[in-house]
């Protein structure tokens, strides 16, 4: 058996795991530094209990990520792949081991920073949200098109930082849309705050 | 063989090939965003002839990268990897039969934006440049060891930006160090030209 239809087989049975939790999982990636663990340190603390949180942090090395999110009193796991580029569902299962979510826990899995190999590894969530930073280039989703295809949303992070960076932020909504014409846009600061209302909105499903 | 092993081979050759021709060949990595093409741009028009230029781009999709180089009025040929993370010895084998340099010639190499794959692969160059960028975070070389294990120079990219975010330029290179203790680091931005002549300098084998 090809090692991705592998994957894809137990990922639909992680998928049908949480479905049957009434959990939401989101497989959150990004860059290296785009900003994912400060986005989901603010949005935890935003939520403020309205529903149980629970995260999967992957890294190559290091608990870092991992230690952010519990000083926030949230519970994490922290996975390190050592060499690899990217979660996969047997990790993910084994997070899900780990973790023990409660029922209608939103279970957020920060992938390891990379725009390339995460896009093609199903690990069984409900929707994938890449994040893009305003000091990248406004052509990232023209050059790693499978990353920006395959995501709900897509935050646009780092928007305070616009005044010195240039960055056309119509520009870079034409090329994700491009690759993604549906795919849904959110403007957000995840240091300042700006935007992160939308953002938990679409989280518990009021969107 | 297996396959680094084969990778391995031939990237010897192509070390052999580029030293026969006198040629200086630098694989040029960073996390997607974190200014190689700027810098490669501003090089080649620092450098004003001083030693032939060619360059070497890889990106998953789009010539945008190689059209830039080229408005320099620099050879360059495109690798497009699809869904390829990181470039290889084959493609680089390619990209010489198709780049011809002659000799003396710098041979400037950007990998796919990835802080993962590419340093896994020798392609046969003689130099590893690694660029951190200022927005992404102090604790990169932790978490992305394998990346900055393998670098000879460290560019901290878009110092103008320093004042606008949270960056502890001491702490970053205390990381740095720790991964990497012999590490040459060069403070750097691709857009003012800030830390340009050291750079130059480096590449023209003067430092
Ligand atoms: N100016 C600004 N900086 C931000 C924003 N969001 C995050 N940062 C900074 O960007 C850097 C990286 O943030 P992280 O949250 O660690 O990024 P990440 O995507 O989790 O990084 P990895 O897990 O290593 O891939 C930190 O210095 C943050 O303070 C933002 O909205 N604006
Ligand atoms: N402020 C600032 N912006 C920079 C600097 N260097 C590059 N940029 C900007 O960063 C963005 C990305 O630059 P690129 O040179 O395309 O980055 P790259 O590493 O080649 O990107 P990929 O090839 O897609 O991985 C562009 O908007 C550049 O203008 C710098 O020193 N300072
Ligand atoms: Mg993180
Ligand atoms: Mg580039
Ligand atoms: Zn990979
Ligand atoms: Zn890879």
């Amino acid at each position: 058996v090809p090692v991705l239809a592998k994957n894809d087989e137990l990922a639909a049975r992680n998928r049908e795991r949480l479905r049957e939790l009434n959990a939401f999982a989101v497989n959150l990636m990004s860059s290296p530094g785009s900003g994912k663990t400060t986005l989901l340190e603010r949005t935890i603390r935003a939520l403020d209990g309205a529903r149980p949180v629970c995260v999967v942090e992957g890294d190559q090395e290091t608990p870092l990520d991992a230690q952010r999110i519990r000083a926030t009193g949230c519970r994490a796991v922290q996975i390190n792949t050592g060499a690899g580029c990217h979660l996969d569902a047997v990790m993910f299962a084994d997070a899900l081991d780990r973790l023990r979510p409660p029922a209608d826990a939103l279970v957020l899995t920060e992938n390891v920073g990379n725009l390339v190999c995460p896009a093609l590894f199903d690990l069984g969530e409900q929707a994938r949200v890449v994040i893009a930073s305003v000091t990248e280039g406004v052509d990232k989703p023209l050059k790693y098109p499978h990353m920006f295809q395959s995501a709900d949303v897509l935050i646009l992070n780092k928007i305070d930082l616009l005044p010195y960076v240039d960055f056309d932020v119509e520009q870079f909504a034409e090329h994700a849309r491009r690759v993604n014409p549906r795919v849904r846009i959110m403007h957000l600061s995840a240091t300042r705050g700006d935007g992160l209302g939308a953002w938990t909105d679409w989280l518990l499903g009021r969107t």
